[in-house]
């Protein structure tokens, strides 16, 4: 453990806090991808089914139980609860999240660990996440302007992005053993995804006003 | 050589 992965750990539970504020006291989930949800929720469920035969430490076990309640639950307001659901606009959140899902289904089948089922669902996660956003971003460039709690939302999400970058170069640098090809590629790519929203995010933020993010 | 890593993060 280091400070860098610690932080961006903390970081994407601040991610789950804030999404699950902002739809249970607001009681809206209006300029949140439903389908961004559903494919976190994906990634964790198939990245942790390890649970049941890894063990790595308590903290590991205990946050991935976490990722897939919050996930989860998050998953099920939108879908299923009022008012929350009724906020929910499939034409807005239309993203096709089938050509998500295929390619990086089939990425995992071909680029992974050592070719046993459990690696290939693993990588398949792993590529997937990178990719998870893409429908919450295309959302919010649909809306124009973005909600506060929304943008700190996927402020927080991309903060632990690069806070795992930065561990990954810690580790890199400091463990004799440590090499992740797959993991490093799809973060990069992952964390190269954030960079327009952070740009616009800075700018809305700067000088401590808070006004809504405005993307072009 | 290198052994695979652990699935040691999140």
């Amino acid at each position: 453990m280091n400070i860098f992965r610690f932080l961006g750990d903390m970081s994407h539970i601040l991610s789950f806090v804030i999404l699950l504020l902002k739809i249970t006291q607001g009681k809206s989930a209006a300029g949140i991808s439903l389908r961004t949800q559903e494919l976190y929720m994906i990634v964790f469920c198939s990245r942790y089914l390890d649970l049941f035969w890894n063990f790595s430490s308590l903290y590991n076990s205990f946050l991935k139980v976490v990722f897939i309640a919050c996930s989860s639950a998050i998953v099920y307001i939108i879908r299923f609860k009022s008012p929350q659901k009724d906020t929910w606009n499939p034409e807005l959140d239309n993203f096709p999240i089938q050509y998500l899902i295929g390619p990086c289904a089939v990425a995992g089948l071909l680029i992974n660990q050592d070719w046993t089922p459990f690696e290939m669902i693993w990588a398949f996660s792993i590529y997937l996440e990178a990719v998870a956003i893409l429908p919450q971003l295309f959302l919010l460039q649909k809306q124009g302007e973005v909600e506060n709690l929304t943008s700190h939302y996927v402020a927080a999400l991309g903060a632990y992005r690069g806070l795992y970058l930065m561990n990954w170069v810690y580790r890199y640098f400091t463990e004799d053993d440590y090499l992740q090809r797959i993991v490093w590629f799809a973060g990069t790519v992952q964390t190269g995804l954030y960079i327009d929203f952070f740009y616009h995010y800075y700018q809305s933020k700067r000088g401590g006003l808070s006004r809504p993010v405005k993307l072009p | 050589g290198k052994t695979p890593p652990k699935k040691d993060e999140l």
